[in-house]
């Protein structure tokens, strides 16, 4: 099955 | 000082619209640039990033870099107040605890101010990597909202899979299952109703109802969105906001477990 992924990772904290 | 001057109300009231459904409160940047806000939803799963240029505005003047946090449902209260066709001039001090929002009427027979407090939004800035996208689907932001209203009685997430033919969103659930195939349009009459799509691979990706719902309540600010996608990486749903800005919507697609 499919679980919802999150967006922490993709974008740098500046 | 800062000062910002919109000649109808009604396109701040759309741009609000677009952004409460996932966002509680939010910072809005001011420079000499124009207006920025970015912010992700208390899940972290999508994230919406509004930038509005100082020269889209009738009048702009901004002396220091400012960071007003606001309650969005307070602010849109506020808009509520408004007509339409109100200018509306957003202002505040140099390190002020409150904003003044001032809506003229088109006539200049009536004018209302609201001064709303600010808040002390701790967040954070992230910086967003330039992708280069695997395929960029240009659609009627009509078109699209209407699919993803269709799609969602059925299912809980809608798959886009995105070919050098066309673009297909897929969903399915209890009573059975749903395919809306769109091709490219090879003539059109009118810009705005055109489907084109730039294709380096195909992808396939999964992503949840509930938000492409809330990203489509921008559709009254643009004809066009723009869906840009690669695999592994958010989806990108762009509205351009003429002579403005733009609002642009992240979302994570769903992995599998």
């Amino acid at each position: 099955g499919q679980v919802q992924g999150r967006l922490d990772g993709f974008f740098q904290v500046l | 000082m800062f000062e910002a001057r919109l000649i109808n109300s009604v396109t701040f009231k759309k741009v609000l619209d677009a952004i409460k459904d996932l966002l509680n409160e939010a910072s809005f940047d001011c420079s000499e640039a124009g207006i920025q806000l970015q912010a992700m939803d208390n899940s972290h799963v999508s994230l919406v990033s509004l930038a509005l240029r100082s020269d889209g505005f009738d009048k702009y003047r901004c002396d220091r870099n400012l960071t007003m946090g606001m309650n969005l449902a307070s602010m849109s209260k506020i808009f509520r107040c408004s007509s339409n066709d109100d200018t509306v001039t957003i202002k505040a001090q140099d390190d002020a605890d409150t904003v003044t929002f001032m809506f003229e009427s088109k006539k200049q027979e009536k004018i209302s101010d609201y001064e709303m407090k600010l808040m002390n939004l701790d967040q954070e800035h992230l910086g967003i990597p330039d992708t280069d996208f695997s395929c960029v689907i240009r659609m009627p932001a009509g078109e699209f909202a209407r699919i993803v209203r269709d799609l969602s009685q059925f299912g809980e997430s809608i798959v886009i899979s995105c070919t050098k033919e066309g673009v297909k969103f897929s969903t399915s659930g209890d009573i059975g299952s749903a395919n809306v195939k769109l091709a490219q349009t090879s003539s059109f009459e009118k810009e705005e109703e055109a489907v084109i799509i730039e294709m380096q691979e195909p992808v396939t990706l999964t992503f949840a109802c509930q938000y492409l719902n809330s990203f489509t309540k921008a559709t009254p600010l643009a004809n066009q969105v723009q869906l840009s996608m690669s695999d592994n990486v958010p989806l990108v749903v762009e509205y351009q906001i003429p002579d403005l800005g733009h609002l642009r919507y992240y979302l994570a697609p769903k992995i599998e477990e």
